[in-house]
């Protein structure tokens, strides 16, 4: 017989660590670094704060040779982590504070926890966090991964009075620098050209400083979380909408406990539910929806109104003519029976119900205006005040699928995304390559798949550019991308590009920077390094590497004519 | 303050389902087709039973354009699955039967899942399958899945007789056959080139049906599971390794039970605690080690000799002087003190300690006989006798990158394996291509990172070979790949050949097959594409490639002089 198991995520990704980026001590020392520097930018971007960010790379044995133990240290002045989060933050794999839909670096809920594991499995050594969200007292741990649970083990725990607010996480991991370094340096270096707002130290094995600091002292708009866009649903997605729908409007009784004695007219200072029934009953078309919820439950319950305060309801099965709810005291989920006639279990039924699709797709989706409800639910073949709880599976799918392919909604609302700014990748450019010709763009948002996404990009030609032929820099949500060009969409729709047309010769002093955000950049792999080429990414690229190629091409002319009228 | 959350792993492939293939309806379609034929060659492979395997696509509407719904059906005469393990083998992700160390196609416990899941998420239909391990009773199921909680939820079971053994699984889903039907058809070609013992039938939306009957009515040895090589290591995997080996110790007691009144010449039908004990302890030089940690165990619980039969030990934690047991009485850990002194606890002291490192590399790793492992622990500095119970932290990263490092370890066992041979590479070539050349080759065994693997390439040229130019057909474990040649390592060797010196032009009518086989495809996606460029493989695919193209070389040479000979 088959013998069957069941591995955890953890389990998971430690077998197939390369999936990750972390398939030997050269490549996985270049991952660490990245995850522990984007995690430190990521928190800074996300309160505002103009990032300072430290890295440092010791070897343990400076007469050992490659490949050879480190230990890699990253500071940041960011807002920390609360002390009850820092051990699953980076004990386990799929958790997160990032997977809402909103632009970020981090998206899977995995990086840290990556770094760390691989650190412990070449080193046996735990990795060490220090914390301070309020700049007075930092917490301390030292924590070892149980792989094969996913949970964090925690081997120390201390506080200490700290004058700084910001996180300090250091792991010991076997890696190869003299392989990696230069890697790693590129890397530093482009993430100050892509985050001109930040200030980076890099301490190297070999004692070298490299410190490049801010050049810009204002941050960007923080991206903030948005709803979904009818372009991005799935029967899954939808599904949970309703489900959340409902439950908002169940969970509306809780404001209500404290009105329903004025609500209720109560002399009694805590009174049976039959009381709160009877009074109820006599003022229902009087009584808010709320109050309503508060006392239909109280009645299918059988309970008081204290204990109305430590309940959840999480499910209502009219089928089978139950509520499911899970009761705080006793932390344990019940059942009770819902009788099945009577103006509580009508309005419980109107519960189920839930709110029509018309508010439905205007409150819980981005870009749908009234009018543009309206004209889609009769597109569909819906009502407008069709229930959504009333939906069955047929309908569903219906919804679904034209949601997908309704052609007239508005593009997705693009305030959850932070691109760079024209003026700041301009900005850093210049301060990187000093070019003698140098152009950007910041394309209008766009969309895949109901995801927005923005393209930035620049081009600069001679000047101090040392390199000969295009070299393309990648970014994609502020992270420069340095493996696997090969498969990126990027480097797929710059060498489509005929750059005899505009007058660029294969040595070219060029370099193109491109910058990719969205709320979901399409990573072809877990380890975040290459672009996949959706169609429509492909032509918002496509289009501003035409117009930079314009705008060169005519400098290149009236350089060309410049020079000849010098010879003459 | 952040939000934090825990996702679970469904809900991780969910979110991301393109790094699993599942990017859009093309895509997916064949990605599910895959995922299913795998499944049920595996399955075959397995039981050596020679598969016939039956795939069925439809479209739900044929009014409909694509993309649009399908029903895709998978059958199989294979083992099947028992009834108890269907649900959670389809309805739950990272729950599989192929995580040992052995070649396999599948290897994520993921790809039926996804399939099923993208089918949920685009047609809201549950997954269908029927299940007869003996060929007589199918157990029939209906699943959703439960994406949140990565559970699966059984919609409907029952029973029918039957009068053949295997499985079918049937799932709907929103497909493009105008877009994937030329891959999905390539797939099932290559697939039964790859495998010429399975019988393969494909009816497609049209109605069109594919017979590729097997040519071959022998099986390969079916791969067995083996010890991990000693380059394969890292700190966890020995860890994990000396608990086994502890508990493995430990848990002889159960083998001992029966025997306990015999060893003691025990008179009471049911001795007490303290009967045993005293008897032990007189009796103790004659007794076996297995009953000795019987005793010890009983003298510890405090217990009789019944009770041990209802226990498991977990772990025994002499520091703290505990040990760790679970009752499978009340399904409870409980925990009982160890007295720190006498003949008990210094056996008992001595199952900690464990085996001595010598026998723990023979018996425990690959490729280790005894004159290696001496050799080996005068390298690494051990001694002999050390017990790996007591190794420190220090010491298991000592041993860890000693064995990684250690160069007279002999190459990886290659039992593990189940290569298609030359013989029927060469038929199956054959049979496809009726070419005028064809040459096949199958390297020795040989490994990376400690994971075994066997390259078997051949050529074929001219004949009824229609395309033009080099074409590259490349297969992993016995499945094809067709996407992603751009950054796959088989790609990346037959590019860097200089063609011309073997006398190949460049619209050749010329075909490459590549078969890699391991316990372990370095895959650089979760989809199963494209295979990573380690340098050992990489080696391997270039010596068989040079070798297959001298052989063509000298083929085109004689071709060239007879056709010469012929116009004179
Ligand atoms: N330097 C830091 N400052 C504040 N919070 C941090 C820091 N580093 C990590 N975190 C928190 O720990 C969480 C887990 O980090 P981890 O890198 O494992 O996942 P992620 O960044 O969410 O996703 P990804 O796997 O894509 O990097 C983050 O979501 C974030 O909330
Ligand atoms: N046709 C089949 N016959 C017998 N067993 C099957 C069949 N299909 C699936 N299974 C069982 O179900 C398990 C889960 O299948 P699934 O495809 O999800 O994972 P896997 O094949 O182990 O790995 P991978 O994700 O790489 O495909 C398999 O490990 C196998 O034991
Ligand atoms: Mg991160
Ligand atoms: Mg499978």
């Amino acid at each position: 017989a088959e013998r069957f198991n069941q591995i955890s995520p953890s389990e998971f990704f430690y077998r197939n660590r390369d999936l990750a980026g972390f398939s030997n001590p050269t490549r996985s020392l270049y991952t660490a670094v990245r995850e522990f520097v984007e995690n430190s930018l990521d928190a800074c971007d996300q309160k505002g704060i103009l990032p300072d960010v430290k890295l440092v790379i010791r070897a343990e044995d400076d007469t050992k040779q490659d490949p050879r133990t480190y230990t890699l240290t990253v500071h940041d002045n960011g807002p920390g982590i609360a002390e009850e989060h820092v051990p699953l933050a980076f004990g386990t794999v799929l958790y997160g504070s990032k997977f809402g839909l909103k632009q970020a670096r981090g998206m899977f809920g995995l990086g840290a926890t990556m770094a760390i594991l691989y650190g412990q499995i070449t080193t046996n050594k735990p990795v060490k966090v220090y914390s301070s969200t309020d700049g007075d007292v930092a917490h301390s741990f030292e924590i070892l991964l149980d792989i094969q649970k996913n949970k964090p083990v925690i081997q120390k725990k201390s506080k200490k009075k700290v004058k700084k607010r910001g996180l300090v996480v250091s792991i010991s991991l076997e890696g190869d620098y003299s392989k990696a370094g230069s890697k790693i340096r590129d890397y530093v270096y482009q993430t100050s050209l892509i985050t001109p707002y930040a200030s980076i130290t890099f301490e190297d094995p070999k004692d070298n400083k490299f410190v490049y600091k801010r050049i810009l002292k204002t941050m960007p708009e923080p991206p903030t979380i948005i709803n979904p866009h009818p372009h991005g649903v799935d029967v899954e997605t939808i599904r949970r909408m309703i489900v959340q729908s409902r439950r908002d409007n169940i969970s509306t009784y809780a404001d209500a406990v404290p009105l329903l004695h004025k609500a209720l007219r109560l002399k009694e200072e805590d009174p049976s539910h039959d009381a709160i029934s009877e009074r109820a009953s006599r003022r229902w078309g009087r009584l808010k929806p709320e109050v309503r919820t508060a006392v239909a439950i109280t009645d299918a319950l059988k309970c008081n109104r204290a204990y109305l305060q430590d309940i959840t309801i999480e499910d209502i099965d009219l089928d089978a003519g139950m509520i499911h709810y899970y009761d705080n005291n006793v932390s344990q989920s019940r059942t009770a029976p819902l009788q099945g006639d009577g103006i509580f279990y009508s309005h419980i039924k109107n519960l189920v119900a839930g709110e029509q699709l018309h508010s439905f797709l205007t409150d819980r989706f981005q870009r749908i205006g009234p009018k543009t409800a309206q004209n889609f639910i009769k597109f569909a073949g819906f009502k407008s005040e069709q229930h959504i709880g009333l939906l069955d599976n047929k309908d569903l799918v219906k919804l679904s699928d034209s949601l997908q392919t309704y052609e007239d909604f508005l593009a997705p609302n693009p305030s959850c995304l932070a691109p760079l700014g024209e003026s700041p990748l301009e900005q850093g450019m210049k301060k990187f390559f000093e070019p003698d010709f140098l152009e950007v763009i910041q394309r209008g948002a766009s969309a895949y798949s109901g995801f927005p996404f923005i393209i930035e990009m620049g081009i600069a030609y001679g000047g101090e550019i040392q390199s000969r032929g295009i070299k393309t820099y990648r970014f994609a949500n502020r992270i420069p991308l340095l493996y696997d060009e090969g498969s990126d969409v990027v480097l797929k729709v710059v060498n489509d590009i005929d750059w005899g047309r505009y007058k660029v010769k294969h040595d070219a002093p060029m370099v193109i920077a491109s910058h990719v955000c969205s709320t979901r950049i399409p990573y072809k792999t877990v380890g975040k390094e290459n672009v996949a080429d959706r169609p429509e990414i492909e032509r918002e690229l496509k289009l501003a590497v035409q117009f930079l190629a314009r705008r060169l091409s005519s400098y290149m002319s009236r350089r060309g004519k410049a020079e000849e009228a010098k010879k003459r």
